[in-house]
């Protein structure tokens, strides 16, 4: 069997047609290493379920990206996490939502998948199963970028006065 | 949102998914994609998925364990599977797209919107990255 590993990465409200050409280059390398973590646990016999932990890891590191280190804010300013991971072999499941602190939020998913005898923990239980499972925590700082803050701060102004939302898909989802 | 779907030698598939959420979201709102069954899936023998997008669309069409669904009582391919669903759900706000590879190592990524990140790595080491 020749195994294979894809990845999507969201970038929040960084838009096609905004993207400079070191921007889109920057995007690409970010890809590529997420890709070259993933494949090589593959290439190496490794298993599918720690090839995507490798690979989203990657991904949450990199701020360019919205998860993780890149993670956004809500309309509170604060910011929060949601992670899921599956194993096909066995389905097993695990998935964290609502809180902060988890450097690599995949990790927490997985933590509850094979630490617990449960499927999703959510807000301050989540936060306290992380430090229980002896996942390394960060202070909000860590994950906070300027870029993203300043999205935010450009969405509620939108939202304060009133200006029509310009109804592009890229601003729809996390 | 970010996430990873994976084929290894052994035949086992994997999925995962992890996102900050949309910018501004309400607080404790759990609409992004990474909720088992709507945007998380792995099942050996059918498929693995990650997606991205309107959480709640996705969520209410269960769409990644209907990818599966639809391969295992329908007989319907990844590509099939996948793309019907990403149509069906865009005409009712679900925006995004996602990451998909069935047991034979077969890829899928389809996606109704703009804003989208991609990348495939095969056994041979070979690297496509993609943006739109």
């Amino acid at each position: 069997m020749s195994p294979v590993l894809a990845i999507h990465g969201g970038a929040g409200v960084i838009l096609r047609a905004s993207m400079t050409a070191d921007m889109e280059a920057a995007y690409h390398e970010g890809l590529r290493t997420a890709l070259q973590a993933g494949h090589a646990v593959l290439s190496k016999g490794g298993k599918a379920l720690d090839a995507v932990v490798a690979a989203v890891m990657a991904l949450e590191d990199d701020p360019l990206f919205n998860a993780g280190r890149g993670a956004v804010f809500n309309a509170e300013g604060r910011l929060e996490m949601d992670a899921a991971i599956m194993d096909g072999s066995d389905r097993r499941a695990g998935a964290i939502a609502g809180l902060c602190g988890p450097r690599n939020p995949i990790l927490a998913a997985k933590a509850v998948m094979e630490k617990s005898d449960h499927v999703f923990f959510a807000g301050p239980g989540a936060a306290a199963f992380c430090r229980s499972a002896g996942l390394v925590m960060e202070d909000e700082s860590y994950f906070r970028t300027e870029r993203r803050w300043k999205s935010l701060q450009d969405e509620l102004e939108r939202r304060r006065t009133g200006q029509a939302d310009d109804n592009d898909e890229a601003r729809k989802h996390g | 949102t970010v996430g990873a779907v994976a084929l290894d030698s052994a035949g086992h598939l994997a999925a995962a998914t992890s996102t900050g959420g949309m910018t501004a979201k309400a607080e404790g709102r759990v609409g992004d994609s990474p909720v088992i069954g709507a945007g998380t899936w792995a099942e050996d023998n059918t498929c693995a998925i990650s997606a991205t997008g309107h959480g709640e669309i996705f969520i209410r069409h269960a769409v990644a364990h209907e990818i599966s669904s639809r391969m295992r009582w329908g007989g319907q391919s990844l590509k099939k599977a996948a793309e019907g669903i990403i149509a069906e759900i865009a005409p009712l706000g679900g925006s995004g797209g996602l990451i998909a590879v069935d047991g034979e190592g077969n890829v899928s990524m389809p996606f109704n919107c703009s804003g989208m990140y991609r990348g495939v790595v095969r056994g041979d080491g070979s690297l496509e990255t993609a943006i739109f």
